[in-house]
């Protein structure tokens, strides 16, 4: 079980860290053992921008902050994905072009699993097939369906 | 599996039938203005998928996940989900058989939840070996981020991460 | 004193109501004791959407909360000016329209303070007399000013 | 009185000597790219105000301030704000005859604190005495919202959020 475990934390380490690096070039990320312990002790993240691995992720910023939190999320999806993802605005912290990778890389990288995703940036929701717009009308919420003209 | 349609009736802001159908197997958004229900729709599929902890849908009880929490005439929610289950070696245990699979889950005020699978009356011990068998969880879920939880992950204790590994394991 | 406090409740509640609905319209809001107190015991904000006072804050979406948190933090601010105000990205969950009519606010009824307000929003700093872009270029940050062509 | 320059050197990512000036007197906007500077700019405003939990400008200690900790040949952090003051009934107590106040802040790795008011070197209490006196007090600000805490004050118990109006009454 311990074997088990190990292997989990080398792949999704790997996927982790280069999901980060496709989302920030010139970054790398990893979970490692605290100082001085083992991974059973648990496992912290770190980052490093350049070759210099910061000793805390305090002074990342925060659009930094969700790419990582969501690297590291994808990744363990990656290892076991689910039929389907359900993400409500992860995009909020995130400039256009950042939200924009974040799109393409769910079209590209997860085509096994279906998406569900809400944004109120168009660098997000262009990138799905079919749009739903909801509204509210008369006290009630009501929804419309459109399909987005996809180039491949 | 994937999502085809979400029927939602008397479910919070969605107080009349409100049929949301076409979804892509692949990548669909939902956007619009605010509280105009985006999160709505997938506190509804939570919902159906069984969801216990009610907080995680932005409820204290069942009652309020009732349009206007049964004040308005309106005194029940039902949730109805049909999923496209065509690809048989990605089926749920037990439903291999079933090309499509509508599973609904709905409260009455003053009532209890139930459960319809493919129009059945279910156990919710039915419906929970259902997902359960298609690691989609929800009262742990790994493929479900709420508005606002994103870099959660970040503040974890090392311990946490690593029984979030565990769980994938 | 128990008197002077009486006093600033009744000022802020009038402006965080105000404000409130001004920003949302056909909403009230307001700050009351909680359940069998007095005022000295604390205060709850409370919000009604049409007329009915609603039970608790727990439904409302994600920016609809940022409207009434920042009804809030301002209706104070009205109490007691200060000479400047920092807010960051507090348009993170708001969408345009939303983010227009803050910024339209500030412009038009806190003319006596300063603001320094970071956005990624058009929608926000559209509404700016200055505008400073902030750049990493090799490895550090630059900033560049812009003053924004204002019509009144 | 109001901001209207601000210079960074070794502040942060701000590793050269960076002016910010021509601010607005009433409304101005810091926009850009993730992760390029902008919170840190509202940082160093913090800084010279008188900062003392560093958690507040996602710093651990004050070395974390400097460019790179100090490990990048830059062993110093300063940072100078100057005030339009020349709104006398507005202006700090005891500076009504000074149009333009600067106020610098400096931390040198392996050293500590240094402030100047107007070139002329200055105890953190004189500098905190003229802030309080225009209501700026950095420490329990009110004029503040720091990057995704703006619904915290929503989640305060009900005798927090009376404090808070003791604090403006
Ligand atoms: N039981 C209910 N009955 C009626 N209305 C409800 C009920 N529960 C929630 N609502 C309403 O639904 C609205 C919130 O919807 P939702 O959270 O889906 O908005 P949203 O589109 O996600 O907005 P945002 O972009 O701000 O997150 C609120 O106005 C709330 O009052
Ligand atoms: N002492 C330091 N030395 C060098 N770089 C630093 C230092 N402290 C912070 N940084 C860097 O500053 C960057 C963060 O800057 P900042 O928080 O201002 O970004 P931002 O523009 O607000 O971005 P966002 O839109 O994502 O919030 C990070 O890349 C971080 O590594
Ligand atoms: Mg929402
Ligand atoms: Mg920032």
């Amino acid at each position: 079980k311990k074997e088990t475990l190990k292997v989990t934390w080398v792949k999704v380490n790997q996927d982790f860290g280069s999901i980060f690096s496709t989302l920030l070039p010139g970054t790398m990320a990893k979970l490692e053992p605290p100082e001085g312990g083992s991974f059973l002790d648990g496992l912290e993240v770190r980052v490093a921008f350049g070759k210099v691995l910061k000793q805390s992720l305090s002074e990342l910023s925060g659009g930094q902050r969700s790419l990582l939190a969501l690297s590291l999320i994808l990744a363990l999806l990656l290892f076991k994905p689910a039929p389907l993802y359900i993400l409500d605005e992860v995009d909020a912290a995130l400039d256009l072009s950042h939200t924009q990778n974040i799109g393409r890389m769910i079209k590209a990288h997860f085509p096994h699993s279906q998406f569900i995703v809400v944004s109120l940036k168009e660098g997000m929701f262009n990138n799905a097939n079919v749009l739903f717009r909801t509204k509210f009308v008369d006290g009630v919420s009501t929804v419309q369906r459109t399909v987005t003209k996809q180039t491949k | 599996m994937h999502i085809k349609e979400i029927c939602l009736e008397g479910f919070k802001s969605y107080a009349t039938r409100t049929v949301v159908s076409g979804f892509d197997p692949h990548f669909n958004a939902i956007t619009g203005l605010n509280g105009s229900g985006k999160s709505n729709i997938l506190d509804s599929i939570c919902f159906v998928l069984g969801i216990t902890n009610l907080q995680q849908v932005r409820a204290a009880n069942l009652q309020e996940l009732v349009y206007k929490q049964g004040q308005a005439g309106i005194t029940k929610a039902t949730v109805s989900v049909t999923f496209d289950n065509s690809e048989r070696n990605r089926s749920p245990l037990g439903y291999e058989e079933h090309p499509e699979i509508t599973v609904t889950r709905q409260i009455v005020v003053g009532g209890r939840n139930k459960y319809l699978i493919n129009g059945k009356l279910a156990q919710p011990s039915q419906v929970q070996n259902l997902f359960h068998s298609v690691q989609l969880n929800v009262n742990n879920p790994h493929f479900l981020i709420m508005q606002g939880r994103i870099t959660k992950v970040l503040n974890m204790k090392p311990p946490e991460i690593l029984s979030m590994l565990e769980e994938a394991a």
